[in-house]
């Protein structure tokens, strides 16, 4: 499973 | 979360009340563009996908529902409100705003923090972000009478974009192994079309003349 990239700005 | 991140999610929000404000109680959208609205409701739509696949806090996942919600209604009340699209400036908001999305996507497919369907994506919207202002921008040029609500909009949204690019540098000097520049560069641009525009905005009232931008 390929780690998603994560975005916490909106 | 830093103030300049708050006060810019904040900013945001605000706008986005300002513009439900004036189409509920006022039963006006005059002087805004449908054209910017349909491609921010795109922007959100795409851009949150990760609501379904990604957590990342109780405020993240409310702001984002707000954003996709507000700004679906506002089409819908622009486009379908018996009263609301009325006031509609239609032969004004002329701008073949379809036509930014193609480019938008291709770069989107071109560069992109990861080759998945999610973040090309979440390109995409960044970069139709950078440029979904340009319908509202030629309307307000071409109306004469600005009202306050919708210059208080346009003024949010300055402010709000302003704020995003404080809380960049902010975090880059406070956070290690912050980088972003899909999202700096794109929100750059964006800042940069505020800010050109406000300068002959106010150069126009400073002088108490209609709006004319330069070609």
């Amino acid at each position: 499973e390929e780690d998603a990239v994560q975005h916490d700005e909106l | 979360m830093n103030i300049f991140r708050l006060a810019g999610d904040m900013t945001h929000l605000f706008s986005v009340l300002v513009l439900l404000l004036k189409i509920h109680t006022i039963k006006s959208c005059a002087g805004i563009s449908l054209k910017t609205q349909e491609l921010y409701a795109i922007v959100f739509t795409t851009r949150y996908l990760d609501l379904f696949t990604t957590y990342i806090s109780l405020y993240n996942t409310i702001m984002k529902l707000i954003f996709l919600g507000s700004s679906i209604s506002i089409v819908w009340y622009m486009r379908h409100h018996k009263v609301v699209r009325r006031s509609y400036d239609k032969d004004q908001d002329t701008f073949r705003h379809y036509l930014l999305m193609l480019p938008c996507l291709l770069l989107a497919l071109l560069i992109n923090e990861k080759f998945t369907f999610l973040e090309v994506m979440w390109a995409f919207s960044l970069y139709l972000e950078a440029v979904a202002i340009l319908p509202q921008l030629v309307l307000l040029q071409r109306t004469r009478n600005i009202d306050n609500l919708t210059g208080q909009y346009v003024l949010l949204l300055g402010a709000y974009r302003a704020l995003y690019v404080l809380n960049w540098i902010y975090r880059y000097f406070t956070e290690e192994n912050y980088v972003h520049w899909i999202t700096w560069v794109s929100g750059i641009v964006q800042t940069l079309l505020y800010a050109d525009f406000f300068y002959y905005y106010f150069q126009s009232w400073k002088n108490n003349v209609k709006l004319q931008l330069p070609a």
